[in-house]
């Protein structure tokens, strides 16, 4: 892309970021989780982070009914979801040689 | 540089989850009502991309669906740091035009290997807004549910809601955004009444000011895509384009020829439906799926197009076309580039592009980045065998084979010379049965 796309490019690169939910671990049972979606770094000064609630879902105290139009306010507090909720944000360069290894998934690349 | 130190996953918690009460509404007012059975949002999972069937199949069961409008705001623990690149600055959304180029900058699979596609980038456009849900064309991928999507000059516009989108079966090829000013406004209410108020002026402070700056309104009443009508005959519509004030150019199967009334839409709000009829349509039989509509009044406020006269292979174009939402939230743009251009007899005959087209945008008009009108959409592709379509594969009829029978009509009222478009050479027939134009007529080998 050209140099008309570069404040776009900066801006994408300073503020995405990627944001995964999992249960904690307990005695005899499996973690649920992790979901992950992608998510925008709002304010690195402050921490802030702003990404799809839908991973959070999973672990609402009343259920994924609590985000039906009509069943309350547009916002839902932290205390919304479980304790054992455990949330983790990455950010910055990780693509190329130097980066770190991630979990082997399911996905793959087969030749065309 | 602006690229941060790299950064191994740093915990965080939860301050809220908030949705955008005019976003919900507005989704319920587009997807809602008769309209939501046939449509499908996927997305969201740790597990890969199921193939578009089966996918469409799941499609309800993901986590992220059911939040669907819903987004965490989480703050970082023990890893805040100073700001070393540019200040993230908001855009007011309704400040965009449709057609105005975006970047989506979204890790596909979510936290899946981030180390290989964290932030990656697709281009698109803003292909259409009802108030803060915005659609665009950027291909976006499950896992980039919560991407931020930016406007060239780097300001945040939206987050993505839902990546893929189905309508009555056919993948749609937009992605459903929420503008990012009207979720942080939420967002920043909604921390003022859990009693966090700094959190609350932070966000407040990376906000548009209220009201916009007049100037920075969308300019739609000059762009090319006005020009671009909604065409209703009896309970079939579709798209078209109008050429001159009380002249439509449409598809053959949205205004056949037995139709004795069509009710044309304009694009903006402000012009007034007109009643016309068909003067012409082609023969079932003709290659050429064209109808030309005669107002009965003329059309206001509309800018025609030019017409284009050369078709250059690789050049930036957009399609307009109410195939996603009729005349629900007004005609969809989307982009790509003129893929193909089918020759007979060094005539162009056909046009492929890879913009998204969708049913409903046949007779949609295509016009070049500049705004000239190169032809109408007439078809997208489906394979037979599967089921699949493929909206980024479509067919459009130059306006160049077009051009001279329209203008005669429009000096004369002449439909001779349109009646010829009834009668093509076999090798235009062919190449719109997409079969190949032999190189050489078979020869015989007795």
């Amino acid at each position: 892309m050209g140099r008309r796309w570069d404040p776009a490019l900066a801006a994408g690169e300073q503020a995405g970021c990627v944001v995964s939910a999992r249960g904690a671990e307990r005695p005899g049972a499996e973690a649920e989780g992790p979901w992950s979606c992608s998510g925008v770094l709002l304010s690195r000064r402050a921490g802030l982070v702003l990404c799809h609630g839908g991973i959070v879902a999973p672990f609402l105290r009343m259920g994924a009914a609590a985000l039906q139009p009509g069943a309350g306010p547009p916002f839902l507090g932290a205390d919304s979801c479980r304790d054992d909720l455990r949330l983790h944000v990455q950010w910055g360069p990780g693509r190329g040689p130097g980066a770190q290894a991630g979990p082997r998934g399911a996905l793959c690349t087969p030749p065309c | 540089s602006v690229r941060p130190a790299p950064r191994g996953p740093a915990r965080a918690r939860l301050l809220l989850l908030v949705c955008c009460p005019t976003f919900r509404s507005s989704f319920a007012r587009l997807f809602g009502g008769e309209a939501a059975e046939q449509w499908r949002f996927a997305g969201g999972s740790t597990e890969p991309p199921a193939p578009p069937q089966e996918a469409e199949a799941e499609a309800d069961e993901g986590p992220l669906l059911a939040a669907l409008g819903w987004f965490a705001l989480l703050r970082v623990e023990g890893r805040a740091e100073a700001s070393k690149g540019p200040r993230l600055s908001v855009a007011a959304a309704a400040s965009l035009p449709k057609g105005a180029p975006l970047l989506a900058c979204g890790s596909p699979f979510g936290a899946f290997c981030p180390d290989i596609f964290l932030n990656s980038l697709s281009r698109g456009v803003l292909s259409n807004a009802a108030g803060p849900l915005l659609l665009t064309d950027a291909r976006c991928l499950p896992g980039t549910e919560g991407a931020g999507v930016f406007s060239a000059d780097g300001e945040l516009v939206a987050l993505v809601a839902a990546p893929l989108c189905w309508r009555a079966r056919e993948w749609v090829g937009l992605s459903l955004l929420c503008a990012a000013d009207a979720l942080l406004r939420a967002a920043a209410h909604a921390l003022g009444r859990l009693g966090s108020q700094a959190d609350a002026r932070l966000l407040a402070a990376l906000l548009p000011p209220d009201g916009g700056d007049p100037a920075a309104a969308p300019t739609e009443h000059s762009a090319a895509w006005v020009a671009a009508v909604l065409v209703e005959c009896g309970s079939v519509w579709g798209s078209g384009v109008a050429l001159a004030p009380r002249l439509v150019l449409t598809c053959r199967h949205v205004a056949p020829r037995e139709a004795k009334r069509v009710l044309v839409r304009p694009a903006t709000p402000k012009s007034s439906p007109v009643w016309g009829k068909v003067v012409f349509a082609t023969q079932d039989t003709s290659p050429y799926d064209v109808a030309v509509v005669k107002l009965e009044e003329n059309l206001k406020g509309i800018p025609f197009p030019v017409l284009a006269s050369h078709f250059h292979e690789g050049e930036d174009v957009q399609v307009v076309g109410f195939g996603a939402f009729g005349q629900t939230c007004g005609p969809s743009v989307t982009s790509g580039i003129l893929s193909a251009v089918v020759e007979v007899n060094d005539a162009p005959v056909m046009l492929q592009t890879t913009c998204a087209v969708h049913g409903g945008s046949s007779g949609g008009p295509l016009f070049t980045g500049s705004g000239e009108l190169l032809g109408i959409v007439t078809s997208n592709t489906r394979d037979n065998s599967t089921g699949a379509t493929y909206p980024h594969l479509n067919f459009s009829i130059p306006i160049t084979a077009l051009e001279p029978a329209l203008d005669q009509y429009r000096r004369t009222g002449d439909l001779q010379p349109l009646q010829e478009l009834d009668r093509p050479g076999e090798q235009v027939r062919v190449v719109w049965r997409l079969q190949r134009v032999p190189a050489e007529p078979p020869r015989s080998k007795l």
